[in-house]
């Protein structure tokens, strides 16, 4: 390992997803997953929530890292 | 960091020694359970400033693209793994597509990697609050019409998303001599000057060296054009001046336009 600080570069990742039935229902789509469920990946990735906000289109969080 | 959740699309942007790849396993299954199928996967990364510090699979782009093939199914037909030159070795730009189809988006996602920031700025993220960093730097006027979401790091380094309608944006900073870097990502329009947003972005951290890349799909976008007028606002307005630039088609999933800067200072 070398002599290091903190990595700055981030790693960036898109998932993209269709839905299998009629568009109208579950428009909430992704943002219904529960918010214990997003911890547990995010513990996997090691991270975790430290800030959100959201608004009619989507959801924000910030990451500690 | 950060993380978007829209409807049908999410976005993970992680730094330091974060597992990243590890996430698309669960976030396919929990959208299973929501009757959403995987249509598309993009990973994106520059280089390392560390790269030895990395855990697996991100020792190398390679072990990454072997684990990324692995974790997506089948369906995601048209795959390519590129790394996009720069002037210097050191400033690649990696890249991984996947999707089922080719999905004609209009919007365009604009990632900025900025090092060797401006040293007087960079005091700014240190040892203050979130909202007083979004202030004093200028973060908050580089639109002015989006509501900020902004974290402050113990002892220093800052975190902001920004949300306008249903675009977002989003800093983060490591202001650290030795190996400060900060980075602006936003969503454009075709429609819109990214180059003045560009320009106000990366003014908030005067760096040496800056690298954009620029992902679009669809027709609408003129890309000759636009690497242009971002090459003359970066040039005429920040004393940037662009060493290379390269231009690669991913099936399926649009196109990256990959650009390196370095100040007139240097």
């Amino acid at each position: 390992v070398d002599v290091s600080g903190f990595e700055g570069f981030e790693k960036r990742l898109e998932l993209r997803f269709f839905r299998n039935q009629d568009p109208l229902e579950n428009s909430m789509g992704l943002r219904l997953i529960d918010f214990e469920s997003l911890e547990k990946v995010l513990q996997t990735v090691q991270c975790t929530v430290v800030s959100a906000i959201a608004n009619k289109s989507f959801d924000a969080y910030v990451l500690s890292e | 960091s950060s993380l978007f959740v829209y409807p049908t699309k999410i976005i993970i942007k992680t730094c330091g020694t974060t597992k990243l790849l590890k996430s698309i396993q669960p976030l396919i299954l929990l959208a299973q359970n929501l009757n959403l199928t995987l249509s598309a996967c993009r990973y994106t990364r520059g280089s390392f400033i560390f790269p030895k510090s990395q855990p697996f699979p991100h020792t190398s782009f390679e072990e990454e693209v072997v684990v990324l093939e692995e974790a997506i199914p089948l369906s995601l037909r048209h795959r390519k793994a590129s790394v996009l030159p720069s002037h210097e070795p050191s400033r690649a730009w990696h890249v991984f597509t996947a999707s089922v189809d080719f999905d004609s988006n209009s919007c365009v996602v604009v990632e900025v990697c900025m090092t060797e920031l401006d040293r007087f700025l960079s005091r700014s993220f240190f040892g203050r609050n979130g909202k007083v960093m979004t202030r004093e730097s200028g973060i908050d006027l580089i639109n002015a019409n989006a509501i900020v979401c902004d974290f402050a790091f113990d002892p220093c380094g800052y975190s902001m998303n920004s949300i306008d309608g249903d675009r977002y944006s989003t800093i983060h900073v490591t202001p650290e001599e030795g190996f400060s870097y900060a980075s602006f990502e936003c969503v454009a329009s075709v429609y819109e000057d990214i180059g003045e947003v560009l320009k106000r972005a990366i003014d908030v951290f005067q760096p040496g060296t800056v690298s954009i890349a620029t992902t679009y799909g669809g027709e609408e976008y003129n890309d000759e054009v636009m690497t242009k007028r971002v090459e003359s606002v970066l040039g005429k307005k920040l004393g940037l001046k662009c060493r290379s630039s390269c231009v690669e088609v991913f099936p399926g999933s649009g196109t990256v336009v990959y650009q390196s800067f370095t100040s007139c200072r240097k």
